[in-house]
């Protein structure tokens, strides 16, 4: 484990010494090493290493505490405070309140509407679903069949090829329809595809949503820094959904996009059915990145 | 000139920087480091060009590509008809799309493809695979949702067997490799593939997603485990990620990256290709 090579890079540190700038060198990059094993983007995990040095650089080794047991606790303390931080509320206010679901292709979008629709309906809310998404073979049935497994009615318009009126049509359905709250779900789309991008943007500014909300596969590598950053530009997103954490990735992509965006982690999914839609923890999140 | 026998800790830090942005990973980066290095000391370079070709020597090398098992032109082994393809991976990677890919490829280069939809479990994952059977002409045989994948595998392969088939490609439902009943499932499916023909699947496609981290390794061995992967397919790679991982996965496990996906549409896959897959690396 992490505290147990950390001791190994600390074996001569006892009883009242400091941890200084010499005896935390193999330390941090220990620590650095664990991070980016876990998919922590190379730059954050070097910035977020050297913030904890200058943290530890010091701290008297209590006797009760050993060097590398005191290390990987402020090494934790400081990555759950890093992805919690912030309280993060959910705005389902509005007549309807609009929820914009968006992210790459394959994260766990389509489901999540789903989970998301059921979890509002347990809450007492008349959620709407919107199938936006045009492209993607079977999409609009995919959605309705999750609709129909959760009991709620799914918006779609089969012949039209325009998401944005899609989305606009489905707001007016839900007002006639006496329907609290819309979500949309979207097509997967990459960063760099312009149009695609330019789509989603329309789709925003078309509806203007409560929440819009970027949906990320946990297991992402390097490339989450760059998609995270180009959906913040176009959408300025209020929140990041992780899926598939039934998973065993150790998930460092969370770091690197919350460090990268600042943007609350509000839900995550981990698993297929449509009741494995939890609260997002952040010392959990901690101790699965470090391994 | 004399060239030089060490690489500066300049150039050093900024390739372990460019090969882990890659999601190369830590290990592999190191090894690669230390390859170039040792080369360096051996053979010494005089300019930048040079090291980067003895840089791109060294991956490439890492690379598994055997030319018989290799789908140039779209072309199957001779006396393995038909030659069945099991697709399988972890949730959302393009495991379906690559299907309706290789279908349209193989008929353009005059084979008789069937499909077999044995994602009974996920919404739609039948209706999803039709469009594609539709898009591409190619037959596919299904069962209702919720029946046996292993069943439908076995159709597939026995109706593929009885129309003279040259290519049965089994799509599978997304699972991840923690999961271990549904990993078992898949043991079962390919199994249940044998009985019918006993050296098939003749390839087992692992379809990672090009933006997938470190996990990807621990995902070929699971994997490789229950069905024994014979071949990758890397999608997504249209996009900003570069699919490292995949050196990492070479280096422990030998096993060759076939397919590359790049984009949605049925045109969108490329044959693997080692040179322009190391400069993409860097690019
Ligand atoms: N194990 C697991 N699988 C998940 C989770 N969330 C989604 N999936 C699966 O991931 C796959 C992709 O999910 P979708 O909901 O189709 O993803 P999407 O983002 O809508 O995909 P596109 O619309 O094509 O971009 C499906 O097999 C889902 O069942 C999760 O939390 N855990
Ligand atoms: N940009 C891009 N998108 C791709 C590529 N391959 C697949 N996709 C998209 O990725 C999403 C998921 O593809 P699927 O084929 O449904 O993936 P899957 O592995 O079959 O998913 P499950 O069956 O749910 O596990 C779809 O939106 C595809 O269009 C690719 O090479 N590039
Ligand atoms: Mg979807
Ligand atoms: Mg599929």
């Amino acid at each position: 484990s992490l505290s147990e090579r950390l001791e190994g890079a600390f074996k001569n540190l006892k009883g009242e010494a400091k941890i200084t700038e010499l005896n935390i060198a193999a330390t941090v990059k220990e620590i650095r090493r664990a991070l980016v094993d876990a998919d922590v983007n190379y730059k954050i995990a070097k910035e977020f290493t050297d913030k904890v040095k200058d943290i530890a650089l010091g701290t008297k080794v209590i006797n009760a505490v050993s060097p590398g047991q005191l290390m990987t606790k402020i090494v934790k303390d400081e990555l759950a405070n890093l992805m919690g931080g912030t309280e993060s509320s959910f705005n389902i206010t509005g007549n309807p309140a609009v929820i914009l679901i968006a992210g790459l292709q394959g994260s766990g979008k389509t489901t999540f509407s789903g989970k998301l629709a059921n979890y509002l309906k347990s809450k007492g809310k008349s959620p709407l679903l919107v199938a936006a998404d045009i492209y993607r073979p079977a999409a609009i049935d995919q959605l309705m069949v999750l609709g129909g497994q959760v009991g709620v009615e799914v918006y779609s318009e089969r012949e039209n090829k325009n998401a944005v009126e899609i989305a606009q049509n489905a707001i007016k359905e839900a007002r006639a329809k006496n329907k609290n709250v819309v979500i949309i779900d979207t097509a997967g789309r990459l960063a760099v595809d312009e149009v695609m991008m330019t789509e989603v943007a329309n789709i925003k500014s078309a509806v203007n949503p409560h929440e819009i909300l970027f949906v990320v596969d946990s297991m992402t590598g390097q490339d989450a820094v760059n998609t995270a950053k180009a959906f913040n530009e176009r959408l300025d997103f209020s929140g990041v959904v992780l899926t598939k954490l039934d998973g065993d990735t150790r998930g460092g992509a969370a770091l690197s996009i919350k460090y990268t965006v600042e943007k609350p982690i509000k839900f995550v999914s981990s698993g297929e059915k449509l009741d494995t839609l939890d609260v997002f923890y952040p010392e959990r999140m901690a101790q699965r990145i470090l391994g | 000139i004399a060239g030089k026998s060490t690489v500066d800790e300049e150039v050093l830090d900024q390739l372990e920087e460019a090969l882990i942005g890659a999601d190369v990973g830590l290990d592999t980066t190191i090894e690669i480091i230390k390859r170039i290095e040792d080369r360096v000391a051996r053979d010494k370079y005089v300019n930048t060009s040079e090291l980067n070709s003895i840089l791109q020597d060294e991956i490439r090398a890492m690379l598994v590509v055997s030319p018989e098992n290799s789908y140039k032109d779209f072309s199957t082994p001779a006396g393995k008809k038909p030659y069945v393809i099991l697709v399988v991976g972890v949730n959302g990677v393009g495991k379906t799309t690559t299907i309706g890919k290789l279908a349209y490829n193989f008929t353009k280069a005059g084979k008789n493809v069937l499909l077999g939809a044995a994602d009974t479990f996920r919404a739609a994952a039948v209706d999803q695979l039709t469009i594609w059977s539709d898009r591409t002409g190619v037959p596919i045989v299904k069962q209702p949702m919720g029946s046996d994948p292993g069943a439908v595998a076995f159709d597939t392969v026995q109706s593929g067997v009885a129309r003279g088939s040259d290519v049965i490609i089994i799509d599978t439902a997304g699972r991840l490799h923690n999961k271990i009943y549904l990993m078992e499932e898949l043991g079962k499916i390919k199994r249940v593939v044998q009985k019918v023909i006993p050296d098939a699947p003749h390839e087992v496609l692992l379809v990672l997603d090009g933006s997938t981290g470190q996990n990807a390794v621990e995902q070929a061995k699971q994997f490789t485990a229950a069905t024994d992967v014979t071949a990758l397919a890397i999608t997504k790679l249209d996009g900003t990620a570069k699919g490292g991982v995949v050196l990492a996965i070479a280096n422990q496990f030998k096993i060759p990256v076939k397919f590359i996906g790049v984009g949605e549409k049925m045109e969108d896959l490329l044959i693997f290709d080692k040179h322009e897959f190391v400069d993409s690396l860097f690019k």
